[in-house]
């Protein structure tokens, strides 16, 4: 199933506890980014 | 099932090739011994059955069974005769950067498949991409796959062959993404046209050293908060090579093949590309056009 | 979903279910039925009629019901312990799935549940990525070393293998993102970040009941909220998947044409939910 069902809209979430970890230098030295983390709860919500 | 020969034996599990009586087809039984982990089954053994349940994918090795005997568990996978260390390592062996196109197809294959699951391999090098009878790379050995961490979770950086390891794990990252494959399989790619290693540290520390002093050591502004790892003071600065020094290093690779290579080994794994963007470069879409996997000799 | 080995080996229509638990018991009523006889046969001479007597009445196997609340208490426990030793929610989760699993491939008469309790605890750390050595483990649960092992592999076995689980926690905070979009500036953050709390929750709750056989963890976690807060989550589906609603603004409008792609209706989307909320409640 190619279609994703649902769209990122990164600018529109408020989600404090992941934006929190996007400020934090051992989070952003070791790659982590934000739309790794959305895209998987929305793959999962529309699996 | 039958186990004809010995073929291999790892620190947790003895590989027998063998027939499956029913249809006759070769397979591998992968024999997890038990004894030898004090607190049951060995954690590679669960990785292996846990991840390879869920995947089926061309390129991802095939689990066929499962089935405990003699209280030993045994992993029925795929029978895959050869692998991309023994191609590189056997000089008799020559191939075109066709050919090296078609296994870097493959390969990203095999890996966005786990990626859009979820599943970080943790372990990418030659001999763990596997090629089947008719020419297909297959990528094998969960045996330190994990899934994608949640947010706050904490990740061991001790993964990843030395030689294939990217740049945050040699740093003591503990929250890294599906990048850290990435990395491997552009070490991969280098190694295919140079066929030898690209990045052979001896020691981790040495691998530091090796990384940088071939693509220039990172700086906060091409890497943000990369100082911020301890291990980073100790660092000897050299120099990013220039497109030049890329070009003549690597002879055979065209301007895309170099931006592809680039983009994979990305020193800060923000940037790094992702399978998509692997997938989708134009190094995929310029002449030549990948090999058939079954004309690869 | 359809891939993973969720769905392939562990969905269930309720009937299959109530098959499948009806034979694991009559299974072993037969077995240990047989036993018994055989026991008696052997015995013949050194009991008496008393004693024969007694067997008889007192070595009755439980039915399958009675063994389903056995399990289910068994079930609570789990969730106890794996709580009490402050596991993260997904391996209590997954401990939990473990062993229910576990019990509809074995009768209680073949394994007694508080024998079971630890071991599932044990690989679902394991498998979860949440390691913690045997001695360890004994120590903080006061658990047999033996024993615990001994039941890993016929733990695994029946469990068919399937070690990976899809839990309704990510879709619920995949839904926590997606209302903000659809609904957005119509919801209240915080009082969002309260019902997310109460939904986790009444998820690990959930996992005891057998919705988790019949239903996708999406749609668990749909029927979750719908528990906690109705209107909205009627609104969010409204508004996601091509609802009538009366009030449409442009932006609602804009919202549905962006999700076009999705094909799921309403109407069998909201009745699936609420036969599912059933269940849980």
């Amino acid at each position: 199933d190619v279609s994703k069902r649902y769209t990122l809209e990164q600018s529109l979430y408020s989600d404090p506890f992941i934006k929190d970890l996007q400020e934090r230098k051992d989070f952003i030295a070791s790659g982590f980014r934000v739309d790794y983390v959305y895209e998987r709860m929305l793959t999962e919500a529309f699996m | 099932y039958t186990k004809e020969k010995k073929v291999g034996e790892g620190t947790y599990a003895v590989v027998y090739l063998g027939t499956k009586q029913s249809t006759g087809r070769k397979i591998a039984v992968k024999e997890i011994k038990t004894s030898e982990f004090k607190d049951g089954l060995d954690m590679s053994a669960i990785r292996e059955v846990k991840y390879l349940q869920e995947i089926q994918h061309e390129n991802v090795i095939e689990l066929v069974d499962i089935f405990l005997a003699y209280d030993n568990l045994n992993l029925v996978l795929e029978f895959l005769p050869s692998d991309l260390e023994k191609v590189i390592k056997d000089k008799s062996i020559l191939f075109t950067p066709a050919d090296i196109k078609s296994w870097m197809l493959m390969t990203l294959r095999g890996v966005h498949h786990c990626h859009r699951n979820f599943i970080l391999h943790r372990d990418l090098k030659p001999n763990n991409l596997l090629i089947s009878p008719d020419g297909q790379i297959k990528v094998a050995d969960f045996g330190l796959a994990r899934t994608f961490p949640s947010a706050q979770e904490i990740l061991t950086s001790n993964v990843v062959t030395r030689w294939y390891r990217a740049p945050e794990l040699l740093f003591g990252a503990k929250h890294y993404t599906s990048a850290v494959d990435i990395w491997s399989t552009g070490v991969i790619f280098a190694e295919l046209m140079l066929r030898i290693p690209y990045l052979p540290g001896q020691t981790d520390v040495d691998q530091i050293e090796v990384t940088f002093r071939a693509l220039g050591t990172p700086t906060d502004k091409d890497w943000p908060d990369v100082s911020f790892f301890p291990a980073y003071n100790k660092l000897q600065i050299y120099p990013p090579p220039s497109r030049e020094e890329l070009r003549r290093r690597f002879i055979a690779a065209s301007e895309n093949a170099l931006n592809f290579m680039c983009g994979m080994l990305t020193m800060n794994p923000q940037k790094r590309w992702n399978a998509v963007q692997c997938l989708e470069s134009d190094y995929f879409k310029e002449a030549p056009a990948p090999s058939d996997p079954s004309t690869i000799q | 979903f359809r891939h993973s080995s969720q769905y392939r080996f562990w969905s269930f229509t309720p009937e299959q279910l109530e098959q499948k638990r009806i034979r694991v018991n009559a299974q072993a009523v037969q077995s240990i039925e047989e036993d018994l006889r055989n026991f008696v046969a052997d015995n013949k001479t050194d009991l008496n009629e008393e004693e024969i007597k007694t067997i008889e009445m007192k070595a009755v196997p439980v039915t399958a019901e009675e063994e389903l609340k056995l399990i289910n208490l068994y079930a609570k426990k789990v969730q106890m312990i794996a709580q009490r030793l402050n596991l993260p929610t997904e391996i209590v989760a997954t401990s939990i799935t473990f062993f229910r699993r576990f019990y509809l491939e074995n009768s209680v008469h073949k394994f007694e549940p508080k024998a079971i309790v630890l071991t599932t605890i044990f690989l679902a750390c394991k498998s979860d990525n949440y390691f913690i050595g045997i001695d360890s483990f004994c120590e903080k649960t006061r658990g047999s070393k033996e024993q615990i092992l001994k039941y890993e592999f016929p733990l695994l076995e029946s469990l068919k293998f399937s070690l990976f689980n899809h839990h309704p926690y990510r879709p619920l905070h995949g839904f926590f993102l997606d209302i903000q979009a659809v609904l957005h500036g119509k919801v209240d953050l915080n009082y969002m970040g309260h019902i997310y709390d109460r939904c986790k929750k009444r998820i690990t709750e959930a996992l005891l009941t057998d919705a988790v056989y019949f239903y996708s963890p999406p749609q668990i976690t749909l029927s979750v909220l719908m528990i906690e807060d109705e209107a909205l989550t009627t609104r969010y589906l409204e508004l996601k998947f091509h609802g009538n609603n009366p009030d449409s603004s442009a932006d609602a409008e804009e919202t549905i044409s962006q999700d076009n792609s999705v094909n799921i209706s309403l109407e069998k989307l909201v009745t699936l939910i609420r036969d599912c909320k059933r269940i849980i409640e």
